[in-house]
């Protein structure tokens, strides 16, 4: 099973952090940041790494994009270009195995979802991450989150929330709909499930430092009044995404991006 | 007594807090802010706020210089060029009344301090950041501060502290260098001066909405994990700025302003 997510945003937003918190595994330890200045000239870089990771006895091939530098600079029009290329890059690739001999065997190098985050200072989505996100909305199933939301009390959470989601409608963006889930469901289910997609955009906390202070370990960032928790969803969306991304709809990601972003693109490729 | 004081940094990184909390007004309360999309095309406006306020029984007549929109934009280049025209633009309203002929009731409108803030999620300065702070450093005295560092641990901050100190240093920065304090003052004093000056830049967290949860009604941001206090010394250097800038050294600000800023400008002037 191979599945490759994408993670974009500004710096600092506790990107590489929340991937080895979802997925348990030091992904992005050790990373070397460029210094501002060194930053001053340097062009987005696109990286890839891969690791195997298993859920729920089921072994995934997973391969993380990251898109270190992305509004850094002074100057970031045109950033999200080279991210632009690069999905359809994948595209391009897998129309041309399609098209070739031995289809039977096709690598899906494609990008199957793109993990968004958003900035908790901003009063919503600023003009970067509606560039991004237009440019890309319509190639990659987008799944917005907001980065570091320890840094928000749960009202601040709420308008921000909501005001993303007035702008996202405005601006037009298309974003991941996660499935409804079947009407043979129990109420209980349904209702968790309907709250679930209410969260959405997921306000995220990670971290990789287990915290032995209070009653039990906990992953979490110890201040001086008190542990912000990873896995309370009192605190923060965590086990909602974990939920709903990695044990439940990594196959439903699959297909959006195959049905119907890819045959956009193809259909778009075939008639020009 | 009249004070101009600036207020500088991206938005979103808790300014009109501060200086809410700083001097216990509601300076800026309903803020009007256009959305991305209306900032997308903005350019860079510098709003003048004037109040009064009380410290040690002395009236200042504080003017507040805000620059609302820093940073906002894909494009950032150049947007601190209105804040470095508006800083000389007051220094040659000065030349000129100084060499007119009512010298007795010049009207000083100059900036006599920046307040700099640096977004906690940075690794340290921006790009950005070292573009402003190099194109102001030597016409205001500037004073760095890092903006709700309560998204921040204690070692985070001093980390981040610590980096920002080094690029500072190796990009050759000017900032406000607080007085050394007298020497007949007593061991403990001194000390605590110097642990006030190790703590630059200062880490702070502003509120203007008082938490009655706890022990005793604090100001500060109600968490579900805790309380971060603004006034509790353990938790950021709120206190350490309000002292050193509002009731110790705003005299010391405007002197600095006058013989060292100005006169760098004035005889830069005269010699071309
Ligand atoms: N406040 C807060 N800080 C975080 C969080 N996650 C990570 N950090 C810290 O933010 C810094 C940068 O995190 P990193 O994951 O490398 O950010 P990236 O540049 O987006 O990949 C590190 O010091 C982390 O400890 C979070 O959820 N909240
Ligand atoms: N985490 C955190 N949030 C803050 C802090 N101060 C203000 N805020 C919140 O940040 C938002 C924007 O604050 P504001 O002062 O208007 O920011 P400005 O754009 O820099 O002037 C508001 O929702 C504030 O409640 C702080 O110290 N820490």
């Amino acid at each position: 099973f191979d599945f490759t997510l994408m993670v974009a945003g500004e710096s600092g937003l506790g990107k590489s952090t929340l991937i080895n918190s979802l997925f348990l595994t030091e992904v992005y330890k050790d990373r070397l940041i460029p210094d501002a200045s060194a930053r001053l000239s340097q062009t987005l870089t696109i990286e890839r790494r891969g690791v195997e990771i298993e859920e729920e006895g089921i072994k995934v091939k997973l391969t993380l994009v990251d898109t270190p530098g992305f509004g850094d600079a002074v100057d970031n029009g045109d950033c999200w270009m080279p991210v632009v290329r690069f999905i359809e890059e994948q595209f391009e690739q897998y129309l041309r195995d399609e098209s070739g001999l031995n289809r039977k065997n096709i690598q899906d190098s494609r990008v199957h979802c793109c993990l968004y985050f958003i900035s908790p200072f901003g009063r919503g989505l600023r003009p970067l991450d509606i560039a991004f996100l237009r440019a890309v909305h319509e190639k990659v199933n987008i799944v917005p989150v907001i980065g570091k939301a320890d840094a928000l009390t749960p009202k601040e959470t709420q308008i921000l929330k909501q005001k993303i989601r007035e702008q996202l409608e405005e601006q037009e963006i298309n974003i991941y709909q996660f499935p409804d889930c079947d009407s043979d469901e129990d109420e209980d289910f349904k209702k968790q499930d309907a709250e679930m997609k209410d969260s959405i955009p997921f306000a995220v906390i990670g971290s990789t430092t287990v915290v032995r202070d209070g009653a039990r370990p906990v992953r979490g960032r110890l201040y001086p009044w008190g542990t912000a928790e990873v896995e309370n969803p009192h605190h923060c969306d965590f086990v909602n995404l974990r939920r709903m991304l990695v044990q439940t709809h990594l196959q439903d990601l699959k297909e959006v991006t195959h049905d119907l972003l890819y045959e956009g693109y193809r259909a778009r490729c075939l008639q020009s």
